[in-house]
């Protein structure tokens, strides 16, 4: 099973 | 002072139209160099970043920094209201609350004029610094929407596998399954046509179809696409425009 990750965990907040 | 004018509405209108029904509340950032905005879908699974850099203006004047909050559908329905070939001008004033939009056709001396009521937006910001990818991929735009919405029909998982001569698309579902090889190639005639790898490692992929589907919206932009994929980090779609860019980042799905 795959799952999908929320972009925002990728890049930082400004 | 905001004035921005576009030469034709049609690209605002492909723009708006390349991610509106991904996303809804998106707040603009106009400054002296342009117009950028970013938002993320309901689902916070993707995030679209555009930039529209004062040369594709006909005209563009912004003498304060000003964000100008809207809702997506509501200013795709006044949109709808100007011709094509209109010239569109953007004005909105140092503390808007609603930004005017100006169609002209030129040729018939027909002005209409449009306010958009402006919306506080509370969004997060994200910084997109230069990523590591182990793939760049540029192809025909209406070719990869093709590909896209044909696989998609079968499976709400879409797998992309890159090797040295190869790009492969497949999807299989309870139905049954379908793949579309492509090789690179150039054609002389019509650059546009070519396929482009560049390939620093072998990637296989699994994306969401559903935001697959989102992303080949932005067709309509460029003949183009570029596609920049990395195992650990989100890829990289992206439409040119003739100066500034619409983006679309997806984290590709990963094993439990």
């Amino acid at each position: 099973m795959k799952a999908q990750p929320v972009i925002s965990k990728f890049f930082k907040n400004v | 002072m905001l004035e921005a004018k576009f030469q034709e509405a049609s690209l605002f209108k492909r723009i708006i139209d390349g991610f509106k029904d991904c996303v809804q509340l998106v707040n603009f950032q106009c400054k002296e160099d342009g117009i950028i905005a970013q938002a993320v879908d309901d689902s916070r699974v993707l995030l679209v970043s555009l930039e529209i850099g004062v040369e594709a203006f006909q005209d563009y004047r912004c003498d304060h920094p000003v964000t100008l909050g809207m809702d997506l559908s509501s200013l795709s329905k006044i949109l709808r209201c100007g011709n094509n070939t209109d010239t569109l001008t953007l004005i909105a004033d140092d503390t808007p609350d609603a930004i005017i939009l100006l169609f002209e056709d030129t040729k018939k001396d027909r002005i209409s004029e449009y306010s958009l009521k402006l919306m506080d937006i509370d969004a997060d910001f994200l910084k997109i610094e230069d990523l590591q990818y182990d793939t760049t991929l540029m192809m025909p735009s209406a070719e990869f929407s093709k590909t896209v919405r044909d696989l998609s029909q079968l499976s709400d998982s879409l797998n992309i596998l890159v090797t040295k001569e190869t790009i492969k698309f497949v999807a299989t579902g309870d139905v049954g399954s379908g793949s579309v090889i492509l090789k690179p190639f150039i054609n002389m005639e019509n650059p546009d046509e070519s396929i482009k790898l560049d390939m620093d490692q072998p990637v296989d992929l699994t994306f969401g179809s559903k935001y697959l589907q989102d992303i080949v919206k932005g067709s309509a932009l460029s003949n183009k696409i570029g596609i920049r994929l990395s195992s650990e980090a989100p890829a990289l779609f992206q439409f040119d425009l003739s100066s500034g860019f619409l983006q679309f980042f997806l984290a590709p799905k990963f094993d439990d």
